[in-house]
């Protein structure tokens, strides 16, 4: 079935953060669907490292600031590397 | 500031540029000029000089490319990714790539090449990203930042000085 505006949504959303998390801060790919592992310790602990780095509020959380600053231009050098 | 692993640096203070393509988003002689003055905030604070030259290979080239561009590191379409650049070195080290799905703007409409250029040339020359949100490193875009007083942050000399000192008295 296609998706509906907000489940999209939804899914850009989770395909942004993880290549967010993986290309900069050395996030392990992996195949499973990561809407499913984003409250997995991995996932929260790179999405505290990376609102640490950018100096958010760290909540380990996809808040609205989170999300907001995923979304902004920047430079493709990884932040965190292996 | 940070470095990067094992800092590499480059090992003379006279380095050159070679402006490899153009993007058609703005006058050639625009282009030029954003590259020269993104050069020269590191080059006011450090003890290093750079030259252009128009063949062979330099030490930091520059290219405007889309999409796949052969390193491995794919341009995204417009937004999201704007360029990126390699730390000092030998073949593709030191150069700096930008991705023409872009709008480059002399201003901040679109996005300012000086200010992009200026921060990819800082990888070039050593520096990795910055925490420091006020740094000219910090990885994230500032579309508000005012071109007419814009200066390197202390953080950005204080870091590229770790790696070169400072320029001759």
């Amino acid at each position: 079935h296609p998706l509906n505006g907000a489940a999209r949504d939804e899914e850009d959303s989770m395909d942004l953060v993880q290549h967010y998390l993986e290309d900069y801060y050395n996030l392990a790919k992996d195949a499973k669907q990561f809407a499913k592992r984003k409250d997995s310790s991995p996932v929260v602990k790179k999405i505290q490292e990376m609102q640490k780095f950018l100096g958010l509020k760290v909540t380990g959380k996809l808040d609205s600031d989170t999300l907001q600053v995923m979304h902004k231009p920047r430079c493709g050098v990884p932040d965190i590397r292996e | 500031f940070r470095t990067f692993p094992g800092m590499p640096k480059w090992r003379k203070t006279h380095l050159t540029y070679r402006i490899v393509n153009y993007t058609l988003d703005l006058p050639r002689d625009a282009v030029d000029s954003a590259i020269e003055k993104a050069l020269k905030v590191w080059e006011e604070v450090t003890p290093l000089t750079f030259s252009r030259i128009y063949e062979r290979e330099a030490d930091i080239m520059i290219t405007f490319a889309v999409r796949n561009h052969g390193d491995f590191f794919d341009f995204d379409g417009p937004g999201k990714v704007l360029a990126h650049a390699y730390p000092p070195g030998p073949g593709i080290n030191g150069d700096a790539h930008f991705d023409d799905d872009e709008q480059w703007t002399k201003d901040t409409s679109g996005t300012n090449l000086f200010l992009v250029a200026a921060h990819e040339f800082g990888h070039s020359l050593g520096l990795e990203h910055s925490k420091n949100p006020e740094a000219l490193m910090y990885p994230v875009y500032n579309s508000s930042t005012d071109l007419a007083s814009f200066r390197l942050s202390q953080d950005d000399v204080t870091g590229i000085q770790s790696l070169y000192g400072p320029p001759p008295a």
